[in-house]
């Protein structure tokens, strides 16, 4: 167990996680990073939608998520401060689960670098999620996506409001966006993931909430842009590090959290060279 | 308010749904980047001319913001023993931020102290080796500083005088350990 002050992340033997304690009160949480295969089609017939690729209008997956085997590298950094449980998948996905002392609301942070994602062998693209699950939490296929940062909407497995649908794309037709927060409850148990940036998310198993963090795709999908979602830097393809915040409690300790991260501190730097602290002060 | 012209004009250029949502092709988003870039800088003898003038000093201080914090490089902090690190809290109720700073060795210990002169507890962890690898990553930190705040005032701010101490402190150094080999 690693945190501070009554609260805990709990680690099993093999240095994953495996539940989340707040003051004696204990929920199993585990997490998993998986890719879906962007689709390639070709892109012939307008409409036609199993001629479709994944791409920067489109998300598309060819078949399920692939998720990654759970034996990553673990390495475990404890301090007065901040702990942190270090993951290394593979040679393009690391993480690092973060609990510091006096995080108000609580919460715990994952900070995730994912990149340079590389294409298989018949030239497929993945699409990079986080599944965040808390076993014990039944949310019968319904979770909350924010607005704009705003208001919460709830969302329902396969389900339109205004229609009877019949989706064709059982995973991408159950994705939603999500700007800052995406959220499953069961009553009073009530779990958040607020994120550091804009992505898209959905709770395709019980219980569990998902978001994709990185995609890198091989084919254009046809609606304009007329090039792949294929971003490099330095020649390479991109490296994206972000952060997720695992918030459990309340809707209002989550909306706390997201005005911290989103209206998050600014920091200014001087240098105090030849400037001694008394004279500072 | 002519340094604010290059911000606006940025957020007017990103209203387009091709900035909005990720659609337009590379090189239009790297030109939206560097708009945004330019905008920033501009806006900081805005920032440090308003920071000034809530500390109530007469001339305009001389501050710089780290742009390249998402992948823990500031040359500021990793060139310098002693530094000082203003915290402003842009929301209207108090926050207690965990700061974390990148800092060019993780042997070093430092101490982070406020005006009041009380030492706030820090911690130096090595930063993780996919980071440093990063491609096109600037700098040299191989560390990274983490130190508590307590509490920022709302639409206030809080300074810290952040100095390297080469007598290694009272608090227990981080314990690094890998569990047993997986079952």
């Amino acid at each position: 167990s690693l945190g501070y002050d009554g609260r805990f992340i709990n680690l099993n033997a093999n240095g994953l996680l495996e539940s989340i304690s707040i003051d004696g009160k204990n929920e199993s949480v585990q997490m998993d990073f998986g890719f879906y295969k962007g689709a390639v089609g070709n892109n012939e017939v307008f409409g036609v939608r199993s001629n479709r690729s994944s791409g920067a209008y489109i998300f598309r997956p060819n078949g399920t998520v692939n998720l990654f085997a759970q034996t990553p590298a673990v390495t475990i950094v404890q301090g007065d401060v901040v702990s942190e449980v270090r993951y290394k998948y593979s040679d393009w996905i690391s993480s690092i689960l973060r609990i510091y002392r006096g995080a108000e609301p609580f919460h715990v942070e994952h900070e995730w670098l994912v990149g340079p994602i590389p294409f298989d062998d018949e030239g497929f693209g993945k699409e990079v999620v986080i599944r965040y699950h808390v076993s014990d939490l039944h949310n019968n296929g319904e979770f909350l996506t924010d607005s704009n940062g705003r208001e919460m909407l709830k969302r329902k497995m396969n389900y339109r409001p205004t229609w009877n649908v019949e989706l064709d794309e059982k995973i991408s037709g159950n994705y939603y966006p999500v700007t800052t927060r995406i959220a499953i409850e069961d009553g009073d148990n009530i779990w958040s993931v607020v994120t550091d940036r804009s992505q898209g998310g959905s709770s395709l198993q019980d219980g569990t909430m998902e978001l994709m963090v990185h995609r890198r795709l091989s084919h254009d999908d046809a609606f304009g842009v007329g090039e792949a979602l294929n971003e490099t830097a330095f020649g390479k393809g991109l490296v994206v590090r972000g952060i997720h915040y695992i918030v459990p409690g309340s809707h209002a300790d989550a909306r706390k959290v997201v005005q911290n991260k989103v209206l998050h501190p600014w920091y200014f730097l001087s240098s105090a060279k030849n400037i001694p602290f008394e004279d500072w002060r | 308010r002519p340094d604010l012209i290059a911000m606006r004009e940025a957020m007017g250029i990103m209203q387009h749904h091709d900035a909005v949502t990720g659609t337009e092709q590379q090189h239009v988003a790297d030109d939206y980047a560097r708009v945004l870039d330019i905008g920033f800088h501009d806006c900081d003898d805005i920032t440090a001319s308003a920071l000034s003038k809530l500390m109530g000093s007469s001339e305009p201080l001389e501050m710089t913001n780290c742009m390249l914090l998402n992948v823990s490089s500031c040359p500021l902090t990793e060139n310098n023993d002693d530094f000082v690190v203003t915290i402003f809290n842009p929301q209207s109720r108090e926050v207690r931020p965990l700061v974390r700073l990148p800092v060019a060795s993780t042997t070093d210990q430092y101490t982070a102290k406020c005006p009041q002169g009380k030492e706030h507890p820090t911690q130096v962890n090595a930063l993780p080796t996919d980071v440093l690898v990063i491609p096109g990553r600037p700098g040299n930190a191989l560390g990274e500083l983490t130190f508590l705040t307590g509490c920022i005032p709302p639409l206030g701010y809080k300074s810290f005088y952040i100095s390297k101490t080469s007598k290694p402190k009272h608090t227990k150094k981080p314990r690094i350990f890998t569990p047993s080999e997986p079952t």
